[in-house]
């Protein structure tokens, strides 16, 4: 929803957009409006365990910088955001009718792992890689 | 897929905990495997990590009003500090991704752990026993969650032997019974450590391993690889394993306490000294998060495990 809060579990740090996504935007603090809504790119996602319910299973780390993507995709788009070929055509298309289909979609488009330790069904301690659980770069798909 | 605006920006300030962890298990291993760098590496540990097992020992002592079924876990220190030395970049903000437990084991010998994925801690299991303890030591490992855990691609049984104290040295007759160097007792020149499987029904004994123990100055972890009994192993039984000492040209049977193994009568060694059954694994699939929650859930779903109204309420 538009507008909405983060939810439990995650809260949005800072405000600014990380140079890490790549955005390139410098779109904090402007009005609404397509001149000032922030392109594609990585934001913060504080995502804490404890908050979630899950401390009672996972040992560490207790939170994480998990970032998210955040932004439009449109015309024209930016080459780092490595837009595939369905989402060049895609936000053409909306460009010129934007009824026809909507913009292409600001998703991540690398991740990486994190390290998790946590208590098993069997009450055995476990350390284990997680694939795919920080956002490293955003894109247009 | 809608942007969306008027983000509510909240600064959350880092938990800085405080806290030293030494690593008891660190001492000067005999061995130097992957996980040896983690266990014998110096500084505090993470905040994060303090922090758990502050919690941990909190739910174990009850005090947290929960679900009273629920078996105390103190997570041995090998595992914390395998975390600690693994996952330093991961936790540090902004960090690069986290490097596998391979990085950390190819470097000590890129061998097979350099696969693993996965690393689990089995405790051990075996009521301390007077009588095992001259003879010789047990260890029993519940190990059936590895039926979900994938390929075994390595297993080393880390156990402690501590610095033997002046009372538990060998009187003299058993000293001569170690021969013309038993004198040298802090040595034990001909002492060997042998690691076999617990004599069962169908089977007798496996001789695993065989070993010298060398002269010990300070408390150290002796590591022995394993992998192939953990892999034969039906896992739905405990894996039961049996370290005894010899000495002397005769090979006489030694209290395994006089190589610093095991203490004392029926008494039990604190929770990070006791042994560790530690198997490295390999996902035959991708894995996520969903599987270690309904793993979770069928646990709480067991007899006796009411979940409490928090948990109730979460899930």
């Amino acid at each position: 929803t538009p507008g909405a809060g983060p939810g439990v579990g995650a809260r949005v740090t800072g405000g600014v957009g990380d140079p890490g996504g790549g955005s390139g935007s410098p779109s904090a603090g402007r009005a609404p409006g397509r001149r000032g809504r922030s392109r594609c790119g990585r934001k913060p996602l504080h995502v804490d365990f404890k908050e979630l319910g899950w401390d009672d299973w996972i040992i560490a780390p207790l939170d994480y910088e998990a970032y998210h993507c955040e932004g439009v995709c449109d015309f024209p788009l930016r080459s780092h955001l490595e837009p595939t070929n369905h989402a060049i055509i895609q936000t053409l298309m909306n460009s010129m009718a934007p009824e026809a289909a909507p913009p292409s979609c600001c998703v991540p488009a690398k991740l990486s792992p994190i390290s998790i330790l946590y208590i098993d069904a069997g009450n055995n301690v476990v350390y284990k890689q997680y694939e795919d659980m920080v956002v490293e770069t955003c894109g247009c798909r | 897929c809608r942007p969306r605006h008027g983000l509510e920006a909240a600064a959350v300030p880092r938990a800085q905990g405080a806290g030293q962890g030494g690593d008891p298990g660190g001492g000067g291993g005999a061995r130097r495997g992957p996980s040896e760098a983690a266990s014998m590496a110096d500084g505090p540990l993470s905040p994060s990590a303090v922090e758990a097992v502050a919690r941990v020992t909190r739910l174990s002592a009850g005090s947290t009003g929960g679900n009273r079924s629920s078996p105390s876990v103190v997570p041995h220190q090998f595992m914390l500090s395998l975390y600690r030395s693994l996952s330093t970049r991961a936790l540090a903000p902004g960090g690069a991704p986290a490097p596998a437990p391979a990085s950390a084991t190819a470097s000590a010998g890129g061998n097979r752990r350099a696969l693993a994925d996965t690393v689990t801690g089995f405790a051990d299991q075996a009521p301390p026993d007077d009588a095992s303890t001259e003879t010789g030591q047990r260890f029993l490992f519940d190990v059936s969650s590895l039926a979900d855990a994938g390929e075994v691609v390595a297993a080393e049984l880390r156990v402690l032997r501590r610095a033997p104290a002046a009372r538990d040295r060998p009187a003299k007759q058993e000293a001569a019974a170690l021969g013309e160097f038993g004198e040298a007792l802090g040595a034990q020149p001909f002492a060997l450590l042998l690691l076999s499987t617990c004599p069962g029904a169908a089977r007798g004994p496996r001789l695993l391993a065989s070993r010298p123990a060398g002269p010990l100055d300070s408390a150290r972890w002796e590591v022995f690889d394993v992998a192939d009994v953990v892999r034969q192993h039906r896992l739905e039984l405990p894996l039961c394993l049996a370290l005894r000492a010899v000495g002397g040209p005769s090979r006489s049977p030694l209290a395994p306490r006089l190589l610093g193994l095991g203490l004392p009568g029926s008494l039990r060694p604190p929770p990070n000294e006791r042994a560790l059954l530690v198997v490295f694994s390999r996902a035959r699939t991708k894995e996520n998060l969903f599987q270690e929650l309904r793993a979770k859930g069928r646990a709480r779903g067991r007899p006796g495990a009411a979940p409490s109204a928090g948990r109730r309420k979460r899930r």
